[in-house]
């Protein structure tokens, strides 16, 4: 089962 | 003090159209390259960046950097009293909580002004970061806005396999299963209607349609729209503002648990 990605865990916070 | 004053004033109706529902309070930023905008859905899975250049305006005038927050819903709500052929001037104060939105009608004979107030709105900024993605494809922006509609009527999340044979769209629900491949086609008469394909690998990412499909509320902008998908990374849906900037979506992947 696929769970939805967090934008957060993908690109980095400046 | 900011002065920006923009011909097309339309276009920004549009993205704040576009990008309304997904977002409800967001900081525009004003520097002397333009207009940014970046901001998160509420849940974290989606992010909108656009950009409009300042040299996209007839004047433009920043003196220093500024934030400018607002409830993009009441933003909409202003932009809404311009005329579809309105020119559209900012003006705003350094350290003022509000800014004023002058519209004025092609032939001169009407000018109104909406003074809209400010908020301070905290907001997270992301790095994006440059990538070389395995597949891109330009296409219809209408076609794209159907094919979300299409499947949403089917089921919810969509497998969006890119491989030499064309773009696969792939849904299934309660009713059934249904898949919408796209190929390229570069021989079409009407520019508009061409789909362009660049594939350096074939990748396949999952999505939930519920936002794909918010992000074809911004087909109005343009013609086309370019989809970029790498293995394991956010979607990028972009739109151009014609030759003005962009509106660019990203959009999360489901990934194994």
């Amino acid at each position: 089962r696929k769970q939805q990605g967090s934008m957060k865990s993908f690109f980095v916070q400046q | 003090m900011l002065e920006a004053r923009l011909v097309q004033g339309s276009m920004l109706r549009k993205v704040v159209d576009a990008v309304k529902d997904l977002v409800s309070d967001a900081n525009i930023d004003v520097s002397s390259s333009g207009f940014s905008l970046q901001a998160m859905d509420t849940s974290h899975v989606s992010l909108i960046a656009m950009h409009l250049r300042a040299d996209a305006f007839e004047h433009f005038r920043c003196d220093r950097p500024m934030s400018m927050g607002m409830s993009l819903a009441n933003l909409a709500k202003v932009l809404k009293c311009a005329g579809s052929d309105d020119i559209v001037t900012l003006k705003a104060n350094d350290d003022g909580d509000t800014v004023t939105f002058m519209f004025e009608s092609p032939k001169e004979d009407r000018v109104s002004d909406f003074e809209l107030k400010l908020m301070d709105i905290d907001s997270e900024h992301l790095g994006i970061p440059d990538t070389d993605y395995c597949a891109t494809v330009t296409m219809p922006a209408g076609e794209y806005a159907r094919i979300c509609k299409d499947l949403s009527s089917i089921g919810d999340t969509v497998v969006i396999s890119a491989t030499k044979d064309g773009v696969k769209f792939t849904t299934s629900g309660d009713v059934g299963t249904a898949n919408v491949t796209v190929r390229q086609n570069t021989t079409a008469d009407k520019k508009e209607d061409q789909t362009i394909i660049d594939l350096k690998e074939p990748v396949a990412l999952t999505f939930a349609l519920r936002y794909l499909t918010s992000f074809a509320k911004a087909t109005p902008l343009a013609t086309h729209v370019t989809l970029s998908m790498t293995r394991e990374l956010p979607v990028m849906v972009e739109y151009a503002i014609q030759d003005m900037g962009h509106l660019r979506f990203y959009l999360a992947p489901k990934i194994e648990d």
